[in-house]
């Protein structure tokens, strides 16, 4: 479908994309860890989509099986939400796939 | 307002009280630390009210000053949110608080 290459399209152009709500605190707390690595993730709010938002949501959970929010992903690969994100930092891991990402 | 009295109630006649969304998790990681405690809070799902819901939030500002979710109160006290309830459970002081709210 034509947002399902959408989604393919940004998540392999972008290093970092991280799928969003803004009301939600998990989100926060993996766009603040990011900057405070000092990476600008692509942020996308899926409730500030209106009725996209949803749909974008089935999307996701097509292509990476993941139907909550944070969605992150690095390199065009799925990382998995904010306890999955925060593990990988706390291993020392994140930050070498941001690396690659970055040097892409 | 009727909706304001009926809140005042139900915290003072439950020890715990959460106001949550099912859906989030800060409020998911409270109610797990209060069973994990042996504590089975009164738990009230705002996005489970229709319309009442958002009534809800708004009449919980009014009376705790609190907009987000989870709102929890112990012992007709207002304590705070997910960080605010983890702070105090690390300091060593929910219990203590559980205990009294639990003795009345
Ligand atoms: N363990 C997951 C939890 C993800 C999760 O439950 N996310 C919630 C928001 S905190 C969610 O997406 N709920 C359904 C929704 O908002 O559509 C993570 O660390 O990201
Ligand atoms: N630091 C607060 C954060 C509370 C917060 O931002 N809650 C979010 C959900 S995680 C919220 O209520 N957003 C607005 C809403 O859902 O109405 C806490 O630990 O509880
Ligand atoms: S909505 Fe509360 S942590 Fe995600």
């Amino acid at each position: 479908s034509r947002l399902e290459d959408s989604v393919k399209k940004t998540v392999a152009e972008n290093p970092v994309v991280v799928y969003s709500k803004t009301w939600c605190s998990y989100s926060s707390e993996v766009k603040t860890l990011f900057k405070k690595l000092g990476e600008e993730p692509l942020v996308i709010e899926l409730d500030e989509l209106g009725p996209q938002g949803p749909q974008l949501q089935k999307v996701l959970e097509r292509l990476s099986g993941q139907h909550t929010v944070p969605n992150v992903f690095i390199g065009g690969q799925h990382i998995g939400g904010c306890t999955d994100t925060l593990k990988l930092y706390r291993k020392g891991e994140l930050e070498p796939l941001l690396s690659k990402a970055n040097a892409k």
